[in-house]
């Protein structure tokens, strides 16, 4: 998968930090700082729907424009901007009765995005 | 993230301005971390910790079991440390655990719990401890003995104690009553439970919406 950057239309991870003292919860988030709340954007036409990353060779994208563009009819439903690749997002925090807390949330953090 | 001008890229609708945008993201990843945590709002702390407990307590905080298998019943792991609310009578020591009920959300299963506790003992000196564990009755009137163990303790310092079923069960009804019970002449003080960094603490490995879970289709 790629970074979303500058104008960039095509599929891609954009990059979002949230800072847990920015939102006013480093007071009972004790551990991470702050969660990366990535999330994919950008457009999947069709030659390259399927792809697990954008990254997929140049072949693969020609064979694909070709099969799409003699294809009658457009293949059943668009092609989205997807997560391929998620981490869990560790915490430690204090729950309403200042017990201490550590768990993992899975799939939380979004590492790569790729087209369906 | 689009030019403010022009339209959103996934969904065609016309792009926030870059604030709303912020605004937007930075209250979803609040819902998204609430929601998974099973919490309707963020905790108001009610018994702030302090820095040496914490410190002291995560020291013996260990990462999930080896070769466990969260996502084998989806249920979610999680490791609790409750700080006793400490009280004397008739030279026992009385410990209570309040480990909250914020999970109970597809039913809170507790799969281990042991006791923290400091004793600063006379040197050589070997001391026995009855541990009691207290439940509430069945209608919630009065602690009754659901059990006890006996404990040599013959060192100073930190030691532990794993909770069996009954104490469990307890945990996971949200409240653990302990009594510590000396033997034999050593005084009573010799349990620390003031002190920042000395405070008894139990630490309870708990899943959440375990095998039970109802399956989204």
């Amino acid at each position: 998968g790629i970074d979303c950057q500058g104008g960039s239309r095509m599929c891609c991870r954009q990059e979002f930090f949230v800072d847990f003292r920015e939102i006013g919860w480093h007071d009972w988030i004790i551990q991470p700082e702050g969660y990366a709340m990535n999330f994919c954007t950008g457009q999947c036409p069709l030659h390259v729907a399927g792809m697990p990353g954008i990254a997929a060779s140049f072949h693969t994208a020609v064979l694909n424009l070709l099969k799409a563009n003699t294809a009658t009819g457009t293949a059943g439903g668009g092609s989205c901007c997807v997560p391929t690749a998620r981490r869990p997002l560790s915490l430690l925090y204090y729950d309403r009765d200042s017990n201490i807390v550590k768990t993992d949330i899975p799939d939380m953090v979004v590492e790569a995005c790729g087209c369906s | 993230i689009p030019r403010a001008d022009s339209q959103c890229l996934a969904c065609g609708e016309p792009a926030l301005d870059l604030k709303s945008q912020r605004k937007l993201l930075l209250d979803l990843a609040k819902r998204s971390i609430l929601d998974k945590l099973h919490l309707s709002h963020r905790p108001t702390l009610s018994r702030p910790v302090s820095r040496a407990a914490l410190r002291t307590a995560l020291q013996r905080l260990h990462g999930p079991p080896k070769g466990a298998h969260p996502e084998a019943d989806n249920g979610q792991e999680y490791e609790i440390i409750s700080f006793a609310e400490t009280g004397l009578s008739n030279n026992q020591t009385r410990l209570d655990f309040r480990v909250s009920s914020d999970r109970t959300v597809g039913g809170m299963e507790v799969q281990q719990a042991s006791l923290m506790f400091f004793v600063q003992l006379p040197p050589n000196t070997t001391w026995t401890l009855k541990v009691r564990v207290l439940v509430l009755g069945p209608r919630d009137a009065n602690l009754t003995l659901a059990t006890q163990h006996l404990l040599e303790v013959d060192a100073s310092g930190w030691h532990q104690l794993f909770l069996g079923p009954e104490a469990q069960a307890a945990c996971s009804q949200g409240h653990l009553t302990l009594e510590l019970v000396p033997e034999g002449q050593v005084a009573q003080s010799s349990v620390i439970l003031g002190g920042a960094a000395h405070r008894p603490f139990v630490v309870a490995r708990v899943r959440v919406g375990g095998k039970h879970r109802v399956r989204r289709h």
